[in-house]
């Protein structure tokens, strides 16, 4: 499978609808402190259907959706959509091109989508099972991760060991 | 069960011998151990790492950077057992020596064969050795904005003080 | 001894606003908050940091960065009601970006006709602003020794390399 | 007051006699990952009476004695000596100059040293009470103390306001 593209919108920090193309095998991101960069490997774990908000740096799951600033108001939505190529079947489906879709409004309603059609999270899940791809996945990877694989905690060593076998 | 995970259990220990030399140096030994082989489906694992001719007790001896390095060494011990088909490193090379991001970026390289990497990076030694590189900034106040940009090394601190606002 | 911590306590509130704004900026907002006014002496105090016209939640919304700095700032703050006479920083500038190095390095030396500072760091901007550089290095495999190191930027890309052994 | 020197032998990484001087404002510590840097700053917070093992990374007091390598064997003791000039009279004793000594043999007995003449650990604690300096000093920072401070654990917060207050 190879990686297309991300799309960010009312996301986090992402007020502004952004793309992000992942052309390459290795991609670097860059910028200032605050400026954005972890929220886009936030925005891919939720769309890969990340429940829980505390992996996101999170108090609720609503505190994804852009919250306004001094100069803009609040988002109605948040919604992210990454973008692959289905490249030696990885993902047990016919399209060659998969896109999946989440959205989050204001009210509380979330939507997913698989190539624009709505579906179920467990849709999403379901086509990622053994990949390696998920929202917890191994592949997935910051600094507090190392600590807690260095110190254990909560059997860290373990849930990482069962992701890859 | 419990034989396919001593399976994948063996062949990780024995790729993170090979990794973690890599990484360190060719006569280092460390090892991956069961606390408790009658329960191999629930004992904690036990990371031994001895750098450079050194003898620590365990691994919470070891220096920041050298732990940090240990657990690249098992991360990459398990996508040699299940390559994920992208992975995705934030800031993971912070603690590292320049020396150190050198090993980190040329193991990335080598696997970036079978996976595709995305690398959130303060680093300028990472970022001459991505293929394609990202500025994440802060377009207005509070909102992120994403531009290409070329890195030569005057031409990113020029690109930081503009992405600062 | 409540109103004696109380008094200190709003010396170091104050200090705090003051700190803040000049390593964020000017028109920032920040607060530190006694959770339960009735229990002075016991409750948790809260840290309500908003740089540049954002409004997180809580703290841990922040970026890396941003939370560091956060945290610089409520040091320095105490370090203005009472300072140390020698303050040891062990790598605390390591999820900084340039622009952000720089206003630690600016404090430190803004403080330092107060207290001596010692500071650790893999940071060549900030090598570039103490006023004298020891190497730390292994002599012979496993043992530490010390060196006095002319800084200069290839000086020491060769002198870290030496040090590499 | 102001520091003088530092001098290690046999503690931790440092098998050989060290000496590190301090007589300028801001002293820059730098060097490849596990050279020993951190364990500068372990010998200053351990002769200045640090009693928690866990506070150095040791699982025992006795892991600070240099423990040997595959080339070297384990030392007899660890001695760590601080030296200060006591200027502004911030220490309570007729001394200019004043050293602070530790030591602690395989056997398991310890020293403490007040310009070369054996003491109590509590008349160096008693010396430095209400200067700020100490082993578990509000001026003595590395990052998981930060982080500490970010989460509040074990309310770490108030204890640092304690420090200062
Ligand atoms: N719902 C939201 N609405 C608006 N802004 C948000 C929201 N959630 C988080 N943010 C802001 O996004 C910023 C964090 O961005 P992020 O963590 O991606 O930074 P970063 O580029 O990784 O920085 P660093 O280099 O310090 O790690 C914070 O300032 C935070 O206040
Ligand atoms: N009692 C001991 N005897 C010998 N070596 C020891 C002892 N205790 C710790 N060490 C070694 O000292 C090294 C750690 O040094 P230290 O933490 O000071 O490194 P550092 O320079 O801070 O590195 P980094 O840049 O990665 O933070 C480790 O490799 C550890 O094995
Ligand atoms: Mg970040
Ligand atoms: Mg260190």
């Amino acid at each position: 499978m190879k990686l297309k593209s991300l799309e960010i919108n009312g996301f986090k920090s992402f007020a502004n609808h952004t793309i992000i193309n992942f052309n390459e095998a290795i991609t670097g991101i860059v910028g200032p402190n605050g400026s954005g960069k972890s929220n886009v490997v936030d925005a891919i774990r939720w769309v890969l259907g990340e429940q829980k908000g505390r992996e996101l740096r999170l108090e609720a799951m609503s505190d994804v959706i852009f919250n306004g600033t001094k100069k803009r108001k609040v988002a109605p939505l948040a919604q992210v959509s990454l973008s692959f190529e289905n490249t030696r079947n990885v993902i047990p489906t016919d399209y060659q091109n998969v896109t999946i879709s989440r959205l989050l409004y204001r009210s509380g309603e979330s939507e997913y989508r698989l190539n624009n059609v709505p579906c179920r999270l467990k849709d999403i899940t379901g086509l990622f099972l053994d990949t390696g791809i998920g929202s917890d996945s191994y592949a997935i990877i910051a600094l507090n991760m190392v600590e807690d694989l260095l110190s254990n905690k909560e059997n860290a060593r373990r849930k990482m060991f069962e992701q890859a076998a | 069960a419990t034989s396919s995970f001593m399976d994948s259990f063996n062949k990780v220990r024995g790729h993170f011998q090979t990794v973690f030399r890599s990484l360190f140096t060719e006569d280092d030994d460390c090892d991956l151990i069961l606390l408790d082989e009658m329960d191999p489906l629930e004992c904690d694992i036990d990371i031994v790492a001895k750098p450079k001719g050194k003898k620590p007790k365990s691994i919470s001896q070891l220096s920041g950077g050298e732990k940090t390095l240990t657990a690249i060494a098992l991360l990459f011990s398990l996508y040699l057992l299940k390559p994920a088909p992208f992975c995705i490193f934030d800031e993971v090379d912070a603690p590292l020596d320049d020396v150190n991001i050198e090993k980190f970026n040329r193991i990335v390289r080598k696997f970036s064969t079978d996976s595709q990497f995305i690398i959130i990076t303060h680093n300028k030694l990472t970022m001459a050795e991505v293929d394609v590189l990202y500025g994440v900034y802060m377009e207005e106040q509070g909102v992120s904005g994403v531009t290409a940009v070329d890195f030569r090394k005057y031409d990113y601190d020029n690109i930081l003080t503009e992405m600062q606002g």
